[in-house]
């Protein structure tokens, strides 16, 4: 995350870091249900297999297993269909961990919106994750605020792509807090009214976030995907037996 | 690898893991950047002149984004060529060799377009000093210059009328970029092979429709796939499957989708929400004859919802429609979902069914982030 801080623990207890060896870290994830978290699909590019992924939440530094962690295989990956790996539109994955997390106040899901929530621009979200901050790759899980971008003001910053109803936009002009690599998958949450934080966006793709190119950040727009990731959910709890 | 592009064992994602065998890694590999795939040479070897170890890493970088932008100023016809010599560098199939684009073709590059680039505050990239590449035919090595055969476009651009190249996204975008407008014109979906949602004009690729996947925003795309008997139903997927195996607790369409969506909560005048099964694609309740709390708790979970809050037996109405039993011994029946566990009602004992209230899935709380009190 550039231009964020260090979070606190407990902060964002849905933030998982989804790791494969030697790598360790390789990309952030959001714990939606007892076993299920979401990531996006391009964090499995050429490690397609579930055996070479773990999950860790409730972990603030990634260097210090804390008291509260809880480490879960990988079951199941789930990439949506119409994932491009060219221009990376319908850039989301679903994983089921091998077994249900324990709900703590240091690991608990975060809610998914109904399929016609959708964020309106200028409302304003955070982004987590253990990216690059732009001179390093942090230890401790980082936070910042972001102000959502319409569509249409995000396509005049990425002339060579499309930006379609599949991602959302959130950063601000002079790129100052932004996602940046490492972040993939990580969260993109708001808070609403009644309190609960729910999750909007998993962070995808934007300029090369420590060059001159600057500008807001692209993100998997979940409520576009709310129904199919349900399905998905459905159709391996009860479905195949 | 040393000082050269990593075989597939390195993926695209990831520095070469140090204990990783020096493979034979100075091998051509195909040509995979969209901006570059029109090229008189279809194979390249990484590292390329800018650095960048893998295409991928070529297909995010700056200068992927600076190139094709600044070929829309015309500021030299073969500035898109000389981009793609330096970001996919020609790589000889025979011989492994790379080879470099010429001196000159370099120098009239950066001759004619830098000072375009200055105009926006931008610079040309650091890592192309032309001094590095070959003068042409010198000592006969052998560098690459343009022929007449040379697209001055990309797979990424749109060719205006007037020759010039314009962003591909910029095509019927509504706005005039081409000098002459081309850009502009023949924009129906039919003009450009493709197919055009009835509400919006919104043009797709053929390969979206009725692919079980809406894009149009009433789905128009999803309509009118197959044509299936009065006596089936249409799967998600456009399969047909015979009315009766909706709901039925079998998978029968290859896609699963006659068993999504089985069970609902149904509000009915005095907001009670009744337990509804879709079987054969028809509301049916719930008779309450031997109903456990375990099976409130399956619906909820089934219906993607928290623990039931309520369950109630209401006694049913005379024209009531149909219902559904449990089956006799659904306890041992194998299988997870509730409707499986139903059978068509013969006579419910009790006269009630079933209405059930769950809570939402618990989420988005925080409780370790509060405040404590000091």
């Amino acid at each position: 995350i550039l231009g964020g801080r260090t979070s606190r623990p407990g902060r964002w207890p849905w933030q998982c870091s989804l790791q494969s060896e030697p790598s360790g870290h390789i990309c952030g994830c959001v714990l939606i249900a007892k076993r299920w978290v979401l990531t996006v699909a391009h964090c499995f590019e050429g490690r397609e297999s579930a055996a070479v992924w773990k999950v860790v939440l409730g972990i603030n530094n990634l260097d210090h297993p804390s008291a509260f962690m809880q480490t879960r295989l990988v079951k199941t990956i789930i990439l949506h269909p119409r994932y491009s790996r060219a221009v990376v539109d319908y850039d989301i994955s679903i994983v089921e961990l091998n077994e249900d997390i324990n709900a703590t106040s240091y690991v608990r899901p975060v809610c998914l919106p109904s399929p016609e929530q959708w964020l309106e621009a200028d409302t304003y979200c955070y982004i987590t994750g253990w990216g690059h901050t732009g001179s390093k790759m942090p230890f401790k899980l980082q936070e910042g605020e972001v102000r959502i971008i319409s569509l249409e003001q995000c396509q005049s910053y990425f002339d060579m792509k499309t930006i379609s109803s599949r991602m959302i936009c959130a950063g601000y002009e002079a790129g100052t807090v932004d996602s940046c690599m490492g972040d993939s998958g990580g969260p993109l949450v708001c808070e609403r009214p009644a309190g609960q934080w729910t999750l909007f966006g998993l962070t995808s793709w934007g300029s090369v976030c420590f060059s001159k190119v600057l500008g807001p950040g692209v993100y998997s727009n979940v409520s576009y995907f709310v129904e199919w990731i349900q399905r998905q959910i459905y159709i391996q709890t009860f479905l195949l037996d | 690898c040393l000082y050269n592009s990593c075989l597939d064992s390195c993926g695209g994602s990831s520095l070469c893991d140090p204990n990783n065998s020096r493979n034979n890694c100075s091998q051509c590999e195909p040509i995979t950047l969209e901006l570059c795939m029109n090229l008189p040479y279809n194979y390249t070897s990484y590292p390329n002149h800018l650095g960048h170890r893998t295409q991928k890493e070529a297909s995010i970088s700056w200068e992927s984004s600076l190139f094709p932008a600044l070929v829309q100023t015309n500021c030299y016809k073969y500035l898109m060529f000389f981009a793609c010599t330096i970001l996919v560098p020609k790589c000889d199939v025979d011989t492994g060799q790379r080879i470099p684009p010429c001196r000159a073709l370099c120098e009239l590059s950066k001759e004619r377009c830098e000072s375009v680039l200055g105009i926006v505050g931008l610079q040309w990239p650091e890592d192309t000093d032309c001094h590095q590449f070959p003068e042409e035919n010198a000592d006969n090595q052998t560098c690459l210059m343009p022929d007449q055969y040379v697209e001055e476009c990309s797979p990424s651009h749109f060719k205006c009328r007037s020759g010039r190249c314009v962003l591909a996204s910029r095509r019927c975008d509504g706005q005039a970029d081409c000098d002459d407008d081309s850009d502009e014109e023949n924009c129906g979906c039919k003009e450009r092979d493709l197919w055009e949602c009835p509400s919006n004009k919104q043009c797709l690729e053929h390969t979206v429709i009725c692919d079980g996947f809406p894009d149009c925003p009433d789905s128009l795309d999803e309509r009118n796939c197959s044509f299936c008997q009065d006596d089936e139903l249409e799967c998600v997927n456009h399969q047909c499957v015979s009315r009766d195996l909706w709901c039925d607790g079998q998978a029968d369409c290859s896609d699963s989708s006659d068993e999504w969506a089985c069970v609902t909560l149904s509000k009915n005048a005095n907001s009670s929400s009744f337990l509804t099964v879709h079987r054969g694609a028809t509301e049916h309740h719930v008779c309450a004859d031997g109903w456990q709390e375990t099976l409130s708790q399956l619906a909820c979970k089934q219906m993607g919802l928290g623990e039931p809050s309520e369950t109630k037996l209401l006694q049913q109405q005379e024209n009531d429609q149909r219902w559904l039993m449990l089956h006799p011994l659904w306890g041992s029946l194998s299988g997870t979902t509730l409707h499986k566990l139903l059978v068509n009602g013969q006579s419910c004992e009790s006269g009630s069914k079933i209405s059930l209230l769950c809570n939402k899935q618990d989420c988005g709380r925080r409780p370790a982030a509060r405040m404590t009190k000091r």
